[in-house]
């Protein structure tokens, strides 16, 4: 562990913290896209299943734990309780294309090791999960400030990864490069973003798209 | 490209 990481972690924790908050005190989900929290859910619980094959660390486990559950949850509050809310004309990304690609990808860079695919593919599809988001941030053109707060958390922790590898890589001769690639094609999605949210929700004003 | 060693990341 280092303090990239760890502060990484905690901002990945913070962002899901922000998005519960937001749909609990505004009682809806408007603005937020469901096919991107189905998509990392599906991470979570691909990536997660080596809860059953191999202990890591306490501060593992529990992660991985919490991640899987307020995901699950974040389902269930946009599908059932505040379904309402929720306009699926608004979040019409084709997730197939994401799906597939990322299967696709996995089955060929892993060997046929099945945990080794399921690892890849839950790498592979959390570098393009934010894109139906987005999509759905392009189609409204605004956001609630709130809502940019958790985008930024959520895209600002796997660009601290990125330094996290650097730093591995120095000190450890860590390498990782399927990590190191998908994680910068991520945290690269969110380039558009960061700017609007650097020049606009930091200044006091609202998020909108020129 | 990926060697199998143990995932320790989140």
């Amino acid at each position: 562990m280092n303090i990239f990481r760890l502060v990484a972690d905690l901002m990945h924790l913070a962002s899901i913290f922000i998005l519960l908050l937001k749909i609990q005190k505004t009682r809806s989900c408007s603005g937020i896209s469901f096919k991107s929290q189905l998509l990392y859910s599906i991470v979570f619980v691909t990536r997660y299943l080596d809860l059953f094959t191999a202990f890591i660390s306490l501060y593992n486990t529990s992660m991985k734990i919490f991640f899987i559950a307020t995901s699950i949850y974040i389902l269930y509050l946009m599908k059932f309780k505040f379904r309402a809310t929720y306009d699926p004309n608004l979040d019409t990304f084709r997730v197939e294309f994401l799906l597939g690609g990322s299967l696709l990808l996995a089955l060929i860079f892993s060997d046929f090791v099945l945990m080794e695919i399921l690892w890849q593919f839950s790498i592979y599809l959390e570098s393009v999960a934010i894109l139906p988001q987005l999509f759905m941030l392009s189609r409204t053109g605004e956001a609630e400030t709130i809502t940019t707060h958790y985008l930024f958390a959520l895209g600002g922790y796997r660009a601290l990864y990125l330094i996290n590898w650097l730093w591995r890589f120095v000190t450890e001769s860590h390498v990782d490069k399927i990590s190191w690639i998908a994680g910068a094609v991520q945290t690269a999605l969110y380039s558009d973003f960061f700017y609007i949210y650097y020049t606009k929700v930091l200044h006091g004003k609202k998020f909108e798209l020129p | 490209l990926s060697p199998h060693r143990e995932k320790d990341e989140l």
